[in-house]
Parts: structure tokens; C-alpha cells; sequence
């Protein structure tokens, strides 16, 4: 009988080589391995099933499972990369890969298009803009006259839908977020570069031989 | 009313500001 206690994780459903991951992605074999043990806790959280449910992402961001939120129901549906109503570990490192410093900002432009254009219609529409604006609102108490929300509105797409048509295409978005690059904030994570200092438990776990730096 | 205002916030600045986009709180034990 061993003293080692094992993970399990070749029975962790989803659950992908580092090696390969590593190769796809921006995170080295080491932060992929460490990310899985952040991945880990989030995903038995409130049922130990090796996958991350909408309940367990907000617990995981919020530390409150009860926080409904146009938002973190938007950035759940973009994670659930396969659209089964939950995150494996492969979507899960996937997408945190947009989020990290060093990923193409391309990406990070193409997951911000998508995170805002809330019905998946190839634009975002005034309406979504302004459903948007209100979430935000509701969640700050912060209070605007919906003739100043019009107005921003009115600034914003006038800046940003080019041919005026009322909702604005990717190559719009991409331009506008080039003339605003304040706006891709939102869209990196500095944790990322010290996830390995942050879950050094990884080493433990580790089934490649050699830890790559 | 002046759409052009110096002052205003464009609208996607203001989303940005929702702290459920920050998905730091992965991060923070």
C-alpha cells in the first residue's frame, strides 16, 4: 500500500493533458498543472463532480452562489466553450488563456465581441448596449436619468457604429477598441502570471516528469 | 442635450466597471 494519496485525476471528467494544453495556450506545462488545483476546489465545491457548474463559477468569483447577474451569466456561457451547461477543465483553461497578459490581443478582442453581443447575433445591438447599462446600474445603485443612458448610448454608437445602421459589426468593435484600448481592461488577468506561486500545490499532483518552467 | 460632451463616458467604459466582469475573485482566497 502507498502513502501517497492520489488525485484521481485521470478520472476527472474533461480533464486534458498539460502537455497538450501547454502547447495550445499561453501557460507553460507548470501553470496549467497549477491551474488545475484552482480548478479543482471550484469544481467540488458544492458537488464533487470534477466540473464546474454556474452555481460553483459565481461561488468561485462572488463567494456567493445566490448572485444572479447578467454579466457572470454571459462570462459562464462563454467558458462553457461546448455548451453542456458546464466548464471542464479544458474549456476552463482555454478560456482563462484569453485573460492571460501575454495572450493576442485579437482574441482578447474576439471573446470581448462575444461577451457583448449578449444573443450571439454576429452584433451588438443599442439594445444589448442598453439592457447592459442597466445591469450595471441596478448593481452599482448607481442612478442615471434614462435621458443621460440615451445620451451615452447615442455618444457611444456614434463613435462606434461606423455606417450608422444601429449595432455594431466585429470590424467596428475592433476599431473602436484600438481607439480605446481602456475598454480591454476587463480582459487581462495579471494573476495569471503567478498562478504557480499562488497554488504551489501543484507540484505535488504533478504527472509530468520534469516541471517545466 | 450634446452627445459630443468631452465629459461623457462612453457606454462600454461604464460595463466595464461591473465588478462581475472581473474574474479575480478566482484568485482571491
Amino acid at each position: 500500500m502507498g502513502c501517497l494519496q492520489s488525485t484521481g485525476r485521470r478520472h476527472v471528467p474533461g480533464h486534458e493533458d498539460p502537455i497538450i494544453l501547454a502547447s495550445q495556450t499561453a501557460f507553460t506545462v507548470s501553470e496549467v498543472e497549477a491551474l488545475f488545483e484552482l480548478y479543482k476546489s471550484i469544481s467540488s465545491s458544492v458537488i464533487d463532480d470534477g466540473l464546474i457548474s454556474k452555481e460553483e463559477f459565481q461561488l468561485a468569483l462572488f463567494k456567493n452562489r445566490k448572485k444572479e447577474n447578467l454579466f457572470a451569466n454571459r462570462v459562464f456561457d462563454l467558458f462553457d466553450v461546448k455548451r453542456k451547461g458546464v466548464i471542464d477543465f479544458g474549456d476552463f483553461v482555454r478560456s482563462l488563456n484569453v485573460f492571460h497578459p501575454n495572450a493576442p490581443q485579437e482574441d482578447k478582442i474576439d471573446f470581448s465581441f462575444k461577451l457583448y453581443d449578449l444573443d450571439s447575433t454576429g452584433y451588438i445591438e443599442r439594445q444589448e448596449v442598453k439592457q447592459m447599462l442597466i445591469a450595471l446600474l441596478c448593481e452599482s445603485e448607481m442612478k442615471l436619468a434614462d435621458e443621460t443612458v440615451e445620451m451615452i448610448l447615442d455618444k457611444t454608437f456614434l463613435e462606434a457604429d461606423v455606417d450608422q445602421d444601429g449595432k455594431i459589426d466585429k470590424s467596428e468593435w475592433h476599431n473602436f477598441v484600438i481607439k480605446n484600448p481602456s475598454l480591454l481592461k476587463i480582459m487581462t488577468l495579471p494573476y495569471l502570471r503567478d498562478i504557480t506561486t499562488t497554488f504551489p500545490s501543484f507540484v505535488f499532483n504533478s504527472e509530468v516528469d520534469e516541471i517545466a518552467t | 442635450k450634446s452627445p459630443d460632451s468631452p465629459t461623457l463616458i462612453n457606454a462600454f467604459q461604464l460595463i466595464g466597471m461591473s465588478s462581475c466582469l472581473d474574474l479575480s475573485g478566482f484568485f482571491e482566497k
